[in-house]
């Protein structure tokens, strides 16, 4: 997870799930 | 690629329509002289910003962000490749001769070879006419961009039950939709599957590319692209 930080924090921030 | 006319008939795939990013510009650094290597430094800072809009995107996508994050980034990493290939496959497909990475950057036969990317060049233009020749239509698109990200074989998920079931969804929503659009053709759906060999064999295809690009060292690359490019190596 630290080497791929910059993907980890990105989908950490605002995710909204969608439900339909 | 002609705008959907006609309602999807299908949830999935009009929730995919709506949520599909305004496609990105190339920003050309006003500053430095037209070269080969201003070309690549304008793509590689082009699909930087589009791999941003990717994986914004994919947490629209139905069922992406239900998944534990650890296997969200295990999709991610293998599949963005094949998502931006599909992303410039989509622009160019009303044209004959040009790839269109964004409506202000084309690059032609004689561009890429000059800028060392002749490989790709054809690799995406048999992908294109691949599609050109099905008549490509933007809910595939939206529907196969969904599915490399489902369909990405990464061998390091945490639950695979769950992206089981995040790809039956996206493969109802396709089938439903071409029972719909196509009646008169009942293999629509596996000719579209049996484009994906194709399309992940192009994406390795990039994916060397800029690996070689960026060993050269000859053009700079922004932290993200660089990133999800060791994770594909």
């Amino acid at each position: 997870k630290e080497k791929h930080k910059i993907l980890h924090r990105l989908l950490q921030n605002s995710s909204s799930p969608v439900d339909l | 690629y002609s705008s959907p006319t006609k309602p999807t008939g299908n949830k999935v795939i009009s929730h995919l329509l709506m949520m599909e990013p305004t496609p990105v510009c190339a920003m050309p650094d006003p500053t430095t002289p037209d070269s080969d290597i201003k070309t690549l430094m304008t793509l590689c800072d082009l699909l930087n910003r589009e791999l941003l809009v990717v994986i914004g995107w994919a947490k629209h996508i139905p069922g992406f962000s239900a998944l534990s994050l650890v296997d969200q980034m295990a999709l991610l990493q293998s599949g963005w490749m094949e998502a931006l290939i599909l992303v410039v496959v989509s622009r160019s497909l009303s044209f004959t001769e040009e790839l269109v990475f964004a409506g202000n950057f084309r690059l032609d036969r004689a561009q890429c070879r000059a800028a060392g990317l002749q490989d790709l060049y054809t690799a995406l233009k048999h992908l294109i006419s691949k599609y050109q020749q099905m008549h490509l239509s933007p809910e595939e698109v939206v529907t196969l961009k969904a599915m490399v990200l489902a369909n990405s074989d990464s061998g390091s998920v945490e639950n695979p039950e769950a992206i089981q079931q995040f790809q039956d969804v996206l493969h109802e929503a396709l089938q439903d939709f071409e029972t719909g659009r196509h009646p008169g053709d009942p293999h629509r759906t596996g000719k579209l599957l049996m484009t994906l060999p194709l399309l992940r064999q192009t994406a390795n295809r990039a994916v060397d590319t800029f690996c070689r690009l960026q060993l050269e060292g000859r053009v700079p690359m922004h932290k993200l692209f660089l990133e999800m490019l060791e994770a594909k190596m």
